[in-house]
């Protein structure tokens, strides 16, 4: 029998971080001889790694630039260090839990555009070899400053985004696709879909942006692709989520119920939405800061059981001197100082909202020099309807930068986090895809006039799930045309 | 030893394909599903293969119908055909993976591992 580490409360959760790599590759022998959670490498490593190799001119679409090569940072996917697995677990500050990767600052992946391919085309695949796959951009809807470069800005600039105005680049894509018609995909996709995953919709797709955003980084739609452009962006997995998978997979090898662990509780689906909003790059004192989730992903049919915040605390800008309080209180003192004096309360609050969701005091001085600052705002999600934006604002009586608040130069693996816990229902997977694909349906009728089907030979409304689902399911041989 | 050889009545392939579970190893970038699946890779799923034959083995967890089914088929294959070998127990695994909302999602996917299987 084989152990693992399973922490057994959050303070000891650190320990599942510490899980090793072949730890997570082994299985579990006496329990279950599966062998699960073999991600000695991440999910698109071997594959930029393989575009790297196997790349050549003719393969990248015009303009974008050869891939990089391993040894530059800025650039690669996984992000991690090099020789460190991406479920290998990073550093962890003890008390914490699930430990999280303070302080680590994984690289940008490349900002590529998938070569244009059109729908319903699938390259040939052969068993036992992915084709390569372009690399993918980086989720980042924030302003892409970096330490010390800074791009022009108005004075005075509003310092968050308001929905109307709303700091993430990308349209909101439409997750429905004209049934039967499968989404435009790189070379490299994968030509089936998920269970239980709207097949309709890459899951690289641009995340969604307000009304009236063009379409940033995505290549224009062919003349046959439809909706949503191709995947164009990487998704970059958090700390958080690779320790919880680590944490359940080898409570699940264990025979260990996972709502043994906290905050799980009796969640079976725990989501994680990034902050999209954007920093401030005024030199004011930052009072108040909002972070922006677009939860439009989140199922009716799931029950929520909690969700928190988690905001990654960074080490102050610059020192102070302890004990000496600024002049004029702590909103006038210098941005990004840390704040003199006591404890500072910090609340969490919706946006346009007086109601706190929580609050605590920080103290600038005695606190940790990074690490995760959890706040259950399980009450502000749970009581209001369903929307697509979930907007949260934090409050401070001092400059937020100060006390390690500031989004600049953050990594994605640093920025704010809302972890929602769901429990959702035991269902039949097809079931599920059939329901995702009948809500696809009535998007059929967005499909441009040069390859819209007439009335007469409209597909029957049952037909078009059946297909997408077996497009879904089994390989795709190419576009289908309508006699 | 094959059973067959071991009981010393039963001879040839039948005996060896008896009702019970095989292993099937999953791989999801074989399968073109690495571009939204994070974790885990492979996985070991098995799969139930083999007869259903007369007299059913009670390890097989036997539903009625299939005891009944199977002593019909036994008597006459033409009257109905063998009960079936499928899973009577399924596990979960843990997906770390990508949704539609380029999120990352930790769900748990029910009856993904065979654990045990049976004639029905």
């Amino acid at each position: 029998v084989q152990q693992a580490s399973i922490p057994s409360s959050p303070s000891s959760s650190s320990s599942s971080s510490s899980s090793s790599p072949a730890e997570l590759g082994s299985p579990a022998k006496g329990l279950r001889s599966r062998k699960e959670g073999k991600v000695a490498r991440g999910p698109r490593e071997s594959s930029s790694a393989r575009g790297r190799q196997e790349g050549t001119p003719q393969d990248r679409p015009p303009g974008q630039p050869p891939p990089q090569p391993p040894h530059q940072p800025p650039d690669r996917w996984p992000p991690q260090a090099p020789g460190q697995s991406p479920l290998q677990p990073p550093h962890q500050p003890p008390g914490r839990w699930p430990p999280q990767a303070p302080g680590q600052s994984p690289p940008q992946p490349p900002h590529h555009q998938p070569p244009h391919r059109p729908p319903g085309h699938s390259p040939p695949r052969s068993p036992g070899r992915s084709p390569p796959r372009p690399p993918r951009q980086p989720p980042d809807h924030s302003s892409p400053e970096t330490p010390g470069h800074s791009p022009p800005r108005t004075p005075g600039h509003s310092p968050t985004p308001s929905p109307g105005r709303s700091p993430p680049r990308q349209p909101p894509q439409s997750p429905h696709r004209p049934p039967g018609q499968s989404p435009p995909r790189s070379p490299h996709e994968s030509p089936r879909r998920p269970p239980g995953h709207s097949p309709a919709q890459s899951p690289r797709q641009s995340p969604p942006q307000p009304p009236g955003h063009p379409p940033h980084r995505s290549p224009p739609p062919g003349p046959h692709q439809h909706g949503p452009p191709g995947r164009s962006q990487r998704v970059e997995p958090h700390e958080y989520m690779l320790s919880i998978y680590r944490t359940y997979s080898i409570a699940e090898k264990l025979g260990i119920n996972a709502s043994f662990f906290q905050p799980s509780k009796a969640a079976n689906t725990i989501t994680s939405f990034v902050d999209r909003g954007r920093d401030d790059l005024s030199h004011r004192p930052l009072g108040r800061q909002k972070y922006l989730f677009d939860v439009s992903t989140l199922s009716d049919h799931e029950e929520l059981v909690g969700a928190e915040l988690r905001l990654y605390r960074k080490v102050a800008m610059s020192s102070a001197t302890p004990g000496a309080p600024p002049a004029g209180g702590p909103l006038h003192a210098q941005p990004g100082a840390p704040p003199a004096g006591g404890p500072l309360h910090v609340q969490l609050s919706p946006c346009l909202s007086r109601r706190v969701l929580a609050a605590r005091p920080l103290d600038p001085r005695r606190a940790p020099p990074a690490g995760w600052e959890v706040f259950d705002v399980w009450q502000g999600l749970r009581h209001q309807p369903r929307r697509r934006m979930l907007c949260l604002e934090l409050r401070a009586p001092a400059d937020l930068r100060g006390l390690g608040f500031g989004r600049r130069g953050r990594p994605p693996r640093e920025r704010a986090l809302l972890v929602v816990f769901a429990r959702s229902q035991r269902r039949n997977l097809f079931a599920e895809m059939r329901e995702q694909l009948g809500a696809a349906a009535p998007l059929s009728r967005t499909t441009p006039p040069s390859e819209a089907l007439p009335p007469s030979e409209a597909t029957p409304p049952s037909k078009p799930a059946a297909q997408s689902e077996a497009s879904a399911w089994g390989p795709r041989r190419g576009p289908r045309r309508p006699r | 030893t094959a059973p067959g050889v071991r009981h010393g009545k039963r001879h040839g392939k039948k005996a060896r394909l008896r009702c019970g579970r095989k292993a099937l190893h999953v791989n999801f970038k074989e399968l073109g599903w690495d571009d939204w699946i994070i974790a885990p890779l492979e996985y070991e799923a098995y799969h139930c293969d083999g007869l259903c034959d007369f007299p059913l083995r009670s390890h097989l967890e036997p539903t009625n119908h299939a005891i009944i089914q199977t002593l019909i088929h036994s008597m006459d294959p033409a009257a109905a055909p063998p009960s079936c070998c499928v899973p009577t127990k399924l596990t979960p695994i843990s997906i770390l993976y990508i949704d539609a909302g380029n999120n990352v999602v930790y769900k748990q996917y029910e009856d993904m591992v065979v654990e045990s299987c049976g004639c029905r």
